[in-house]
This record gives structure tokens, C-alpha cells and sequence, in this order.
């Protein structure tokens, strides 16, 4: 969808976001040459990276002159800072990749926070990328109720995920509200002024 | 380049 978008003009589509997402999965997936699970979840890993970057690319190279900066304005280090300082204070293992995976996992939770600080901004979406962002959403959602399933029947919690995947679907929340009420009923996503 | 615990989500 993204790619799609990329191609016409005036995407609103926050590089910031996007910027975020490729840190996020740069450093979480770093364990490619560490540890092998299934060829599965490998090449899912490299498509996820390769996605990311090629997104970025689009965004700040390709697509220069369509791309809405004056309307990307969060402060990225607001987010960064402190999620690198909490991945220090409370991971499973302080190790580096370790440290790296805990910050890939609570800077996910929070990189989507550009992207609807410029939809509150420009007071509307473009209804492609309001599916996106649901979808990208439903996502983690998902992932709760895996969690769920997990624990009942493998015995498996991972509170550091688990949480961050909670406070993800939260700050989704607001936006799902308006993609059902709205979107699905037809209408383009804007805000009251 | 030390390892980290195996984590198999995405």
C-alpha cells in the first residue's frame, strides 16, 4: 500500500514513522546472524528490512518533491531518547542484542506516534492510508491474542513484548474508532477542526 | 558480537 501511495502525489505518509519502523527492524532483527528459528520467519525478516528501507528510499529520494515535511514536524529524539535509556534500565539480558531487541521492541510501540501527530496536524487521511495504518495495527492486536494462546498452551510470556504490544494496540485505539465510524462507512477520514 | 535470547516472533 505504501509503494502505491508513494507513486501519486502528496502521500502524507510521515517519513519520520517510516524512519522509525526501519530502526526498529534493523536492530530487532539483528539475531539473523545469531540464531536461525524456520526459513519462514528468516526471509519474513528480510522482506520486513528490505520493506522498510525501500519505504524510506521512497520517501526522501525518489519522492522528494511530493513528500509533506512541513506537516512531519514530531520530535523523533523526544521518542528515541527515552525508549534508549528505558531498553538499558529493563531487558532481559544486559547484553547488546539484547538491549537492541528491547529497544526495537518498545520503539515500535511508539513509532507510529509521527504519523498520527501529522494526520492531527493536516486534520484528515487519505482513506489508502488509513488502511494501512489499520492494518498495521491489527498487527500487534493480533499478537495479544497469540500471547494469549501462547501462555495457555506453551507456557510462554514475555512481559517486555507483551506490554509494549499493549501500549501499541492502545495508541491504536483512538484511530480504529474513527477507521470503523467513518472509513468503513464510505467517508474520507478527517478531523474536526 | 554478543548473542542475545532467542526470540522467534516478529
Amino acid at each position: 500500500l505504501l509503494f502505491l501511495r508513494s507513486w501519486s502525489t502528496r502521500a502524507r505518509i510521515s517519513g519520520k514513522s517510516q524512519l522509525l519502523f526501519a530502526l526498529v527492524f534493523t536492530t530487532r532483527y539483528l539475531d539473523l546472524f545469531t540464531s536461525f528459528i524456520s526459513l519462514y520467519n528468516t526471509s519474513m525478516k528480510l522482506i520486513y528490512i528490505a520493506c522498510s528501507y525501500a519505504t524510506v528510499y521512497l520517501i526522501y529520494m525518489k519522492f522528494k518533491a511530493t513528500y509533506d515535511g512541513n506537516h512531519d514536524t514530531f520530535r523523533v529524539e523526544f521518542l528515541i531518547v527515552p525508549v534508549g535509556g528505558l531498553s538499558f534500565l529493563v531487558n532481559h539480558d544486559f547484553s547488546p542484542l539484547e538491549i537492541l531487541w528491547t529497544f526495537s521492541i518498545y520503539l515500535e510501540s511508539v513509532a507510529i506516534l509521527p504519523q498520527l501527530f501529522m494526520i492531527s496536524k493536516t486534520g484528515e487521511a487519505e482513506t489508502i492510508t488509513t488502511h494501512y495504518l489499520f492494518f498495521l495495527g491489527l498487527y500487534r492486536a493480533l499478537y495479544l491474542v497469540n500471547w494469549i494462546w501462547r501462555y495457555y498452551f506453551e507456557g510462554f510470556f514475555d512481559l517486555i513484548a507483551v506490554v509494549a504490544g499493549v501500549v501499541q494496540t492502545v495508541l491504536y485505539c483512538d484511530f480504529f474508532y474513527l477507521y470503523v465510524t467513518k472509513v468503513l462507512k464510505g467517508k474520507k477520514l478527517s478531523l474536526p477542526a | 558480537f554478543q548473542k542475545g535470547l532467542k526470540h522467534d516472533e516478529l
